[in-house]
């Protein structure tokens, strides 16, 4: 099962690595840049994943939806990572405009693991069909949301943003649809 | 088959991103050092990935063989992905030493996919026992073999150099294992 094994991976790989560090990389964001304090609610302080149902993630957030917008980078993070010598790791700020303009910060990106599944539905030698793509990318979430419920290093520094991106494309497209998903689990936060 | 994902993933998410770039960064390398040319045979400009069977990956390969030297980093990537800006990629070069002391240079690392096998093995709510995850080394093997044999992208730009590290720890085990292994691949190449 594909998305069973992306999910550890995504775990084990990256998650359980990175989001212990990730308050302190906040942290040292906010001194970096004087007395201003671009993450301002505590609560927001997380690593926000969004989850495609479609499992299509573009390498651009701004490409899905023009109100998210790069803002800048936390600090980065370098480990010795299975050979490779100060492997880096790094995540992004964005900027989530609301219907009226307003900007809300938050550290942010998709599921990177999705584009394989992506990739393997399109390559016929990988044998994953398009319906089959669907079913993992629901055993993906199923899998990684029971990982990091019982997972000491990550708790309280994630949020899976499950965007239901299939049902929204029956009918007019939603140009911000992506943006009103984050912002209504901002508002949460904030 | 979390083998066959983690292979698919290696490839798609990885190799097939890195490896076009690799004669160029070394290129870069080459020159930014002056004359020298620390990789003097052009056959040997390949990422060599390290596949033990047993999974078990160090972050360090020094701590797998005393004979094997992290000399320097290639030049970095920075590519847009998935939401992360500028995501970094980089390789390192080693020299290995045989065993008059004589150093021969080669862009190393190991198979990263199989930590998470490793550490997948170790986690009882992963489902995934010792006999288990050595049938997935192999189809990882496999797989990846099948998959690089067809890919335009990678062609002559990788070794994958399979370790056979659990028959070696019968008997006394030999502390310099994996250098005479990789050894054996580079004088193929020189
Ligand atoms: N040696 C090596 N150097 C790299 O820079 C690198 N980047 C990826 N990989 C391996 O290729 C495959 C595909 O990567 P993908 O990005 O889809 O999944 C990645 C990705 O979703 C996430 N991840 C890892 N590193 C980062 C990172 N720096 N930024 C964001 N996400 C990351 O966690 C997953 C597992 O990572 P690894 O377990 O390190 O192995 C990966 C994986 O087997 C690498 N391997």
């Amino acid at each position: 099962n594909v998305a069973h094994g992306l999910a550890w991976s995504f775990y084990t790989g990256y998650l359980k690595i990175v989001l212990p560090k990730l308050v302190d990389s906040i942290e040292q964001y906010h001194r970096h840049k004087g007395n201003s304090s671009t993450l301002r609610h505590r609560d927001s302080w997380r690593l926000h994943i969004v989850i495609p149902l479609s499992a299509f993630i573009p390498d651009k957030l701004e490409e899905a939806d023009r109100r998210v917008r790069f803002h800048d980078n936390l600090p980065e993070i370098a480990i010795d990572r299975a050979g490779v010598r100060r492997r880096v790791y790094k995540h992004s700020v964005y900027a989530v405009l609301d219907h009226q303009g307003q900007p809300h910060h938050c550290v942010l990106e998709y599921a990177t693991p999705l584009q394989t599944l992506y990739l393997m539905s399109q390559d016929s030698s990988a044998g994953l069909s398009s319906e089959e793509r669907r079913q993992q990318v629901l055993l993906f979430i199923h899998t990684l949301q029971g990982i990091l419920e019982e997972s000491v290093e990550c708790r309280n520094r994630y949020r899976l943003i499950v965007l239901d991106d299939e049902r929204e494309q029956e009918g007019e497209p939603d140009p911000y649809f992506l943006s009103k998903t984050i912002l209504k689990q901002l508002q949460q936060e904030e």
